[in-house]
């Protein structure tokens, strides 16, 4: 495993463990979309399915079931929290899930390596993974209060994809790698879709400002 | 093990 890999793999550990904690600390999951969190579960399930099927490692195992089961956490506390429940932006986070999943689903049954169960379903975890954001990004541009854990929570599950990409250029140099199609493209557009919140998320730390996304 | 589907990665 590389430097690149282990930081992306760290970023996005520290990016969920940050959003546990806001959820703990606070008692609020303001500003956090529950459309986003559910798609997590339902791309962590599909892509770790082969966790039953393929031992790669005991790290590969285990951050597999602490993805699985941060994520399933995290919607708990959202959905069933006495408290925490109240908290959530229920009529701002009008995103649907379906217009985001169908078409990933169609997509990964057009476009995929192997016709098989689990490569098809792996493929709709990473069609999915790269647009998971958008309902989180279209709640934050209604938000006239980001509070500080939220934007850095944002911007860390941004940037553990983007370090993926140097990742999956390193490997090709290093370990006889083919191209890729599918996870490469899907990872940039990941991460493209992040470039705008990166801009202001960057901004606003530069001068000290509160974080604010034009609408 | 086909690690040159990246099937090891996360």
């Amino acid at each position: 495993m590389n430097a690149f890999r282990l930081a992306g793999d760290m970023t996005h550990l520290l990016s969920i463990i940050l959003l546990l904690l806001k959820i703990r600390a606070t008692k609020s999951c303001a500003g956090i979309s529950l459309k986003t969190q559910e798609l997590y579960v339902i791309v962590f399930m599909s892509r770790y399915l082969d966790l039953f099927r393929t031992y790669y490692s005991l790290y590969n195992s285990l951050m597999k079931i602490i993805f699985l089961g941060t994520s399933m956490c995290i919607v708990w506390y959202m959905r069933s929290h006495k408290v925490v429940r109240q908290t959530y932006n229920n009529d701002e986070d009008t995103f649907r899930h379906f217009f985001l999943v169908l078409p990933c689903f169609v997509l990964a049954l057009l476009v995929h390596r192997n016709f098989t169960f689990i490569e098809i379903l792996w493929t709709f975890s990473l069609y999915l993974e790269s647009v998971a954001i958008l309902p989180q990004l279209v709640l934050l541009q209604k938000s006239s209060n980001i509070d500080n854990l939220t934007g850095t929570y944002v911007f860390l599950l941004g940037a553990y994809r983007g370090l993926y990409l140097f990742n999956w250029v390193y490997r090709f140099f290093t370990e006889n790698h083919r191209v890729r199609w599918i996870p490469w493209l899907s990872g940039l557009i990941q991460t493209a879709i992040y470039t705008d919140f990166f801009y202001y998320y960057i901004r606003s730390w530069k001068n000290r400002e509160k974080l604010k996304l034009p609408a | 093990r086909d690690f040159d589907d990246y099937h090891d990665e996360l």
